[in-house]
């Protein structure tokens, strides 16, 4: 049986030829990396669960990609993090929405699923939560980049319901 | 959105998705990625399943859950069955992508979208795209 990874980081309106050369050139980067981390725990036996996690956690650290640092800023510039994982073998499961403080979203996702008896937990408590399993806290402004806010000023500028639908940042 | 799906040596599955989901979202919006069966789903009986686009309609088609469900019940090819999704998305009003891996090594992915930052791994080798 041979193991194979496949991952995403987003989908969106950006059209061939459209995208600056440098973001091309280091979203294909942050892509690379994350296969790697992921082949690194794939190629001698480990497991498809932790291979998805350490795979995910090179996107939420690359901010280019809207997850962790670099995400996508909310109506107010803040960020709001959510991130959810499951284990094929058993359908376990975690999930967690609307964190602002955890650095890992998706490393709480998985404390949820392997330390509580829950699924999703949201908001402070997640947050919280993710605290008292000891996964890192920083401050939601460490999430944030210039090019988000740009972004933000952008659509806020069109009014005051705008909200990015045709998935031009997200 | 970032996500990723993964098949092991022993023929397991699992899934992860991230996001921060929409430019601008107020009122505690919160879309598929956290949202198991519509963003994320695994299952050793069919398929691990990513998704990445517009939330909303993500959930409304249970997106993940679905593709897993037209292949363990329906008996859909993999491809097919990611295919199927997302003409549905597309049909509600959707725009976005999927991704999916199965216990047997067989994997697919699709978009709606002008590009989709993608990457496969395997012991043959890697690659990544944006677009088609």
């Amino acid at each position: 049986m041979s193991w194979k990874l496949v991952i995403h980081g987003g989908s969106g309106a950006m059209r061939p030829g459209k995208l600056p050369p440098e973001q091309d050139e280091a979203g294909r980067a942050g892509l690379a990396a994350a296969l790697e981390a992921g082949e690194r725990i794939l190629a001698p036996g480990g497991s498809a669960l932790d291979a998805v996690e350490a795979a995910a956690r090179v996107l939420e650290e690359d901010p280019c990609f809207n997850a962790g640092r670099g995400s996508v800023l909310a109506h107010d510039g803040h960020v709001e993090l959510d991130a959810a994982i499951m284990d094929g073998r058993d359908r376990r499961c975690g999930a967690v929405a609307g964190m602002r403080s955890t650095r890992a979203p998706i490393s709480a996702a998985r404390a949820v699923m392997e330390l509580s008896q829950h699924v999703l937990m949201s908001y402070e408590g997640a947050d919280d939560y993710a605290r008292e399993v000891g996964l890192e806290q920083v401050a939601n402004r460490w999430f944030q980049t210039p090019e988000r806010r740009r972004q933000l000023d952008e659509l806020l500028a069109k009014g005051s319901d705008a909200f990015d639908t045709d998935i031009k940042y997200g | 959105t970032i996500g990723a799906v993964a098949v092991d040596a022993k023929g397991h599955v699992a899934a992860a998705t991230s996001t921060g989901g929409l430019t601008a979202k107020r009122w505690g919006r919160i879309g598929d990625s956290p949202l198991i069966g519509a963003g994320t789903y695994a299952d050793d009986r069919a398929a691990a399943v990513s998704a990445t686009g517009l939330g909303e309609i993500f959930i409304r088609a249970a997106a993940a859950h679905e593709l897993c469900a037209r292949v363990r019940l329906g008996g859909a090819g993999l491809q097919a069955a990611l295919d199927a999704v997302l003409a549905d998305i597309k049909q509600l009003g959707g725009n976005g992508g999927l991704i999916a891996v199965s216990p047997s090594g067989e994997t697919a992915l699709g978009f709606t979208t002008p590009g989709m930052y993608r990457g496969i791994a395997s012991a043959d080798g890697r690659k990544v795209a944006i677009y088609d």
